[in-house]
Formats: C-alpha cells, structure tokens, sequence
C-alpha cells in the first residue's frame, strides 16, 4: 500500500510541470524511503532522474515497493483540477492498475478525487555513475532561466565557457550573437542570490537551446540551480528539492 | 558543424 501526502498540491504539480515537456511515459518507482523516476527524452539527449525524499512530504507510507507508469499528459490534466494549496495525496495498492489523487481542502471541507490508470511502460533504467566534473556552477535559477530563455532566441546552441573567474553563455546565431558574463560573488543577505562556482579545469561546451529550455522548466522548484560541467561527461543541472531533487543530464553537442 | 550528442555513449543501461 501507498499513501503518500503531499501538504501543498503545488508541489507536486511543480515537480511534474518540471519534466513533463521533454518526457511523456514514466515509471515512478515508489519504495519504503520515498518516490524515485528516471526517463530519457525521445532523441536520447535529455535524462530527468528525480527523487522524492519522505521528507518532502507531510506523511509517507510504502509497505511494499510498488511502480506506478505515468503518462504525464494524463497526469497533468488531472493535477490542474486540484487547488495549488491543498493537500494531495496519491494512494495506491500493492499491484495497482491505478492510482488515486486525493485534494483536501483542508478550509472548507472540499476533497475532490480523481483515478489515473496507469500504464505498463517498458523503459530501462540507466545507471549513473558518480561522475567527475570539471567545474561546478550554483547560481539563483531565475537568473538562469532568463539567460537560456534570452540566448535562445538567437540560435539553437548556447555555448557556455568558464574560466577561472568567468563563466560566459554565447549565442551566435543568424540574426545576430549575444553573450552574458557572470563572475562568482557572495551576497551575505541574500544568500540565494550568490553565484559560487568551484572550476578544476576551464571547459568550454555547447548545448542545444530546446534542451536547456526544457531543463529551465524546473526553475519553479528551487531558488538555486546546480550546474556541473565537464568535457568528458553530459552536464548535470539539479533543482533541489526540501528532500530529494531534479536532475537533468544533457548530452553536448561537439564540432564534427 | 554542431553535431549533437546522444547520451548512449555515457550511461548503460542498469
């Protein structure tokens, strides 16, 4: 049996609305420490692997590992029928061919309950190793999604370089080119407004636009983005959750 | 010319 509580709905619905653009079918895999998903964007370029840690919700129960396969079109329909502050809870049993959402207007005595059928999804599940980056980048996430969304009108790649003091985002497209210059600072009032960057060796990558767009798209869950680059390995941008995260691996492009 | 990569080359399947 599953019963997990989330206090808000909006979480979850940030959480889904984070990922559901680059990704359609998606096994959750609910075990007794909390929710696990992993799912590989159509061109192979794009992986989404996220985790739910219990402590992101107000109750959690899992007695027995469960899989619950989404379409989060599906899904997404039936999150926008619930209020962004109630309680939602997703409720399944141990072989379910659904599962249960359950809001709680906790104000007025409202629950609303919708059942989601669930879908047999065939899809592996990569290993990710702990990779090892060359320069690690945390920056506040309306601060980078503006840079994608602004660069990308320019071209369909963004080519971010760093340097020991420098990160530089460059787009050279047929209209013109555009290029932002970030240097790492502290501010000690606004914590979450600092950009902290961590560089082993200076790299020099090029990402496609539409796949940094998607990957924006989880901005709405943290304040922060983590970005670690390598020229050995895909990048990793991670919005962090109370418990758990987002992630999104992303595949370079290189000159051919 | 820009090629994309995929993520085969990095990740196996599990």
């Amino acid at each position: 049996m599953l019963e997990a509580k989330f206090e808000e709905a909006s979480l979850f619905k940030r959480i889904i609305d984070g990922f559901k653009d680059c990704v359609q079918l998606v096994n959750f895999q609910c075990k007794e420490d909390g929710i696990i998903a992993q799912a590989v964007d159509d061109s192979r370029v794009l992986l989404v692997s996220l985790e739910i840690g219990i402590e992101a919700f107000q109750n959690y129960r899992c007695d027995h590992p469960v899989t619950l396969g989404i379409d989060l079109t599906s899904l997404s329909k039936i999150l926008r029928c619930g209020n962004n502050t109630d309680n939602l809870t997703l409720i399944a049993d141990d072989t379910p061919d659904s599962v249960l959402l359950l809001f709680e207007d906790t104000k007025k005595d409202r629950i609303a309950e919708y059942s989601l059928k669930l879908m047999d999804i065939d899809a592996e599940f990569l290993k990710i190793e702990d990779l090892a980056y060359d320069c690690t980048l945390k920056m506040p996430s309306p601060e980078f999604s503006k840079i994608v969304r602004d660069l990308s009108q320019l071209s369909d790649s963004i080519n971010i370089m760093i340097t020991k003091e420098t990160i530089k985002f460059v787009a050279d497209g047929d209209i013109g080119s555009g290029s932002v210059i970030l240097k790492p600072f502290v501010n000690m009032d606004k914590p979450q407004e600092s950009i902290n960057l961590n560089m082993d060796q200076p790299v020099d990558l090029t990402f496609g636009s539409k796949y940094l767009l998607d990957i924006v798209k989880g901005s709405a869950l943290s304040d922060n983005v983590g970005v670690r680059l390598s020229s050995e390995a895909p990048a990793l941008f991670q919005f962090d959750l109370k418990s758990g995260y987002l992630q999104f691996f992303l595949a370079p492009k290189f000159n051919d | 010319v820009l090629k994309q990569k995929t993520l085969n080359s990095f990740f196996t399947a599990a």
